[in-house]
């Protein structure tokens, strides 16, 4: 940008002195930064998340292929990784809720829940995600999104439709986690009931969502 | 297009590497700890006016044509970035969530007269 009285340096003007190239530079930077990722200033975290958790989810999602989509999309796809804070959980059920804030020009079209499942019940089990809709009268509705049959222990990537996770306006998904034994399992629970999740630390769940500026194909389907 | 030698008077790429520890962002961009700006510094005499980076078009062919036969002021040619490169960048957002994104035109990889 041209200033006063100036030309700018790239037209033939004379050069900057070295600090205020400098500086100049640091504030091109910031700026282009900031405008890229469509944000007014820079994010000011009040949860940060630990250095552990943020490990553990980066290296399970390491190595996990990309969708085959084409090469034209790819700049303008993003990935999330949200963190759950779990309001209670128990041996059969866990409320998991996360916060979210994805552009509304962008499109939702994939989304995973990672949960590392600790030795709740011998035999498979039978889980159940629902997501909670808003309170009405004092009460929720909710929905169920996925079922999954688990066998064994550790960590779990659960396709969750896409589709069920959009139109959320306040930002906060609230999703339930019902697990029973599945039919034909036979095993009893003998003693105090554990817990269902590892909720902290390195195990802490966390949802994957990926997200592209617009919808492919939208437009046709609207002509149709 | 040429990286700049410190004497270099024309048109060419000068390397510049942003740390994001010294924008003071590194609590928040996580990955990667930095990035190659570059930016894109020099004369643009006449004779280089329009290459490399429209030279490839009739209209750039007759616009070239018209400054060789009716020489324009200097400084309507500029030195500017021809090529440029995607950057990915893992960052946490207001919500403390983990975003990966893939940030268009964030590199100048190359420059050029306009």
């Amino acid at each position: 940008t041209p200033r006063a009285g100036r030309q700018c340096p790239a037209c033939g003007g004379p050069t900057l002195e070295l600090e205020s190239q400098r500086e100049l530079l640091l504030h091109l930077a910031k700026r282009s930064i900031l405008d890229k990722l469509h944000l007014s200033q820079r994010p000011t975290l009040n949860r940060p998340v630990s250095r552990a958790a943020l490990r553990t989810a980066l290296q399970r999602l390491h190595g996990v292929p990309q969708g085959a989509l084409p090469e034209d999309n790819r700049e303008q796809e993003c990935e999330i990784i949200s963190f759950a804070e779990t309001d209670s959980t128990s041996a059969y059920s866990s409320l998991l809720t996360f916060h979210l804030s994805t552009p509304r020009s962008h499109h939702l079209y994939h989304a995973r829940l990672w949960l590392h499942m600790l030795p709740t019940l011998p035999g498979t089990l039978c889980l159940r995600i629902f997501r909670w809709g808003p309170r009405r009268r004092h009460q929720r509705s909710r929905t169920l999104l996925a079922e999954h049959h688990i066998t064994n222990l550790g960590w779990h990537a659960l396709t969750l439709p896409s589709s069920g996770l959009r139109g959320e306006k306040s930002g906060v998904l609230k999703l339930q986690l019902d697990c029973r034994p599945l039919e034909g399992n036979n095993s009893t629970v003998t003693g105090q009931p554990r817990r269902l999740l590892d909720t902290a630390g390195h195990q802490q769940p966390f949802l994957e969502l990926k997200i592209r500026a617009n919808e492919p194909g939208a437009g046709r389907a609207r002509r149709r | 297009t040429p990286t700049c030698e410190p004497a270099t008077p024309l048109c060419c790429r000068r390397d510049h590497y942003v740390d994001f520890q010294e924008l003071g962002w590194q609590d928040w961009i996580l990955q990667p700890e930095g990035y190659q700006l570059n930016y894109c510094s020099g004369q643009c005499p006449p004779h280089l006016a329009g290459s490399p980076g429209i030279a490839a078009s009739f209209h750039s062919a007759v616009f070239s044509l018209l400054k060789a036969n009716n020489p324009w002021p200097a400084s309507t040619s500029c030195c500017v970035p021809t090529a440029r490169r995607p950057l990915s960048l893992l960052y946490l957002d207001h919500n403390g969530n983990v975003v990966k994104t893939d940030v268009p035109d964030m590199v100048v990889e190359a420059c050029g007269c306009s």
